[in-house]
């Protein structure tokens, strides 16, 4: 069913965000 | 009466990788009708419909307002129900069955995870819970 998610981990955040969390 | 579903503009082009995802383009606005702890939520945009990263979503109304839960640092027991390999320097390789402490939960679906000396990011999807600590 389409609300299954995908069975692979989502991709990391893009690298502009993960630099506004550190 | 209405259901009102909440807004998250688009903060990077995405590009889906499988049948139910659904592209995303920078300055969009989704209306988000599933979160999932995984890091997918289910979201429409006009006319489409499906999955996309939460990490490449923010929130439209209050975008500083933190919606992460707090990191617990005395980290909650968990298990490993499949193998990943590290790809970038702050993640984690881990086999499957391996027994772990998650310290932070993301809504991103990349939690941060403690074993032994070492922490990095895992993805949740490969986790499940596994009692408590004494």
């Amino acid at each position: 069913s389409i609300k299954k998610p995908p069975q692979n981990p989502p991709p990391r955040p893009p690298p502009e965000m993960r630099k506004k969390r550190v | 009466g209405p259901i009102i579903l909440d807004s998250y503009r688009v903060i990077a082009d995405f590009t889906k990788t499988s049948k139910h995802e659904i592209n995303l383009h920078t300055g969009d606005l989704v209306e988000i009708v599933e979160k999932n702890q995984n890091g997918w939520w289910f979201c429409q945009c006009e006319f489409k419909r499906g999955w996309v990263p939460a990490s490449y979503l923010e929130p439209l109304d209050n975008p500083e307002e933190a919606e992460e839960a707090e990191p617990n640092y005395e980290g909650e027991l968990y298990m490993t129900t499949d193998v990943y390999k590290a790809e970038q320097e702050d993640e984690i390789s881990l086999e499957v069955g391996e027994t772990i402490e998650v310290i932070h939960k993301l809504l991103d679906g990349w939690w941060v995870v403690r074993k032994g000396e070492e922490t990095g990011h895992f993805p949740s999807m490969f986790l499940q819970r596994a009692g408590n600590k004494e």
